[in-house]
């Protein structure tokens, strides 16, 4: 049996809505630790995967590992229909290898709403991804910078057009754009200090300078997943594609990996 | 035009 349980509010719902940017269905695998999903948009230049460890939840009980291919739009458009302090439980049995049942009960247990969901083949999201403590070393740079300056970013240099330069050296990272109305540039001073300040951006480590150009179509769902927390951790590499992460309690984690239009190693943008 | 890569340059399927 798989059963989870969670109030309404959670992050579950938020970024299970920016998923929608990417795909409508998504394969979800359910261990005793938690539940791993992937999804690739239709255009195959985003890839999502996530991880929403046990202790997220209220409860949360799987007793055999399971994958289930699930219609997230459906799901959405279900839990959209609730209130805000509603319980969410989702179970799938043993018995019914064929659906999943959600069920949204109101805190003061009066009202109760159910879902039997079809489950969907969702298997052509599945991507074999190395382990990330595998790949970390392939990135060249690795920051972190609070979500709302990077949403902030998102929005700004999504005016003037798609191409968009991120650069970043020891010293500094920059975020540009030109187009026929103009030119952006965001440029962010690393924090270097012992204390660095809750607004600051810091880095992790940088091997040399490095660009990478992006089409910033592409990072709509990771703009909008980025909102539900505090920090992002960007990962920019030569040889793997942009890494944008957020971290869910301890362990988990949502993890977009978009593919660069370019990728320049020894040299920044000025 | 310009082309863009695809992510399944950089993982295979599963």
């Amino acid at each position: 049996m798989f059963e989870l349980k969670m109030v309404k509010g959670s992050t579950l719902q938020g970024v299970l809505e920016a998923i929608l940017d990417l795909v409508n269905v998504a394969n979800v695998d359910c261990s005793s630790e938690g539940f791993s999903l992937q999804a690739l948009d239709t255009e195959h230049v985003v890839f999502l995967s996530l991880f929403f460890p046990s202790e997220a939840f209220q409860s949360y009980r799987c007793d055999e590992d399971r994958s289930m291919g699930i219609a997230i739009a459906d799901m959405v458009d279900f839990l959209r229909s609730s209130n805000d302090g509603d319980i969410i439980t989702i179970k799938a049995t043993d018995q019914n290898l064929e659906d999943i049942t959600i069920t949204l009960e109101s805190p003061d247990k009066i009202k109760t709403m159910a879902i039997d969901l079809r489950l969907v083949d969702a298997t052509s999201q599945c991507l074999k991804i190395p382990d990330w403590n595998d790949m970390e070393s392939d990135y060249q740079a690795i920051f972190c910078m609070p979500s709302e300056e990077f949403r902030l970013n998102c929005k700004s240099l999504s005016v003037i057009d798609d191409d968009v330069v991120i650069s970043v050296n020891e010293e500094v990272i920059s975020f540009s754009t030109k187009g026929e109305s103009g030119c952006v540039n965001i440029s962010h001073v690393m924090n270097k200090t012992d204390k660095p300040e809750k607004a600051s951006v810091i880095l992790t480590h940088a091997r040399g300078p490095l660009s990478l150009t992006l089409n910033w179509r592409y990072m709509k769902s990771c703009a909008k997943v980025s909102k539900l927390f505090d920090q992002v951790k960007i990962g920019l590499s030569t040889k793997r594609p942009l890494m944008v992460e957020c971290q869910i309690v301890e362990k988990g984690y949502i993890r977009y990996f978009v593919a660069p239009l370019k990728a320049e190693e020894g040299k920044t943008e000025t | 035009g310009r082309k863009q890569p695809t992510i399944t340059n950089y993982f295979g399927r599963a």
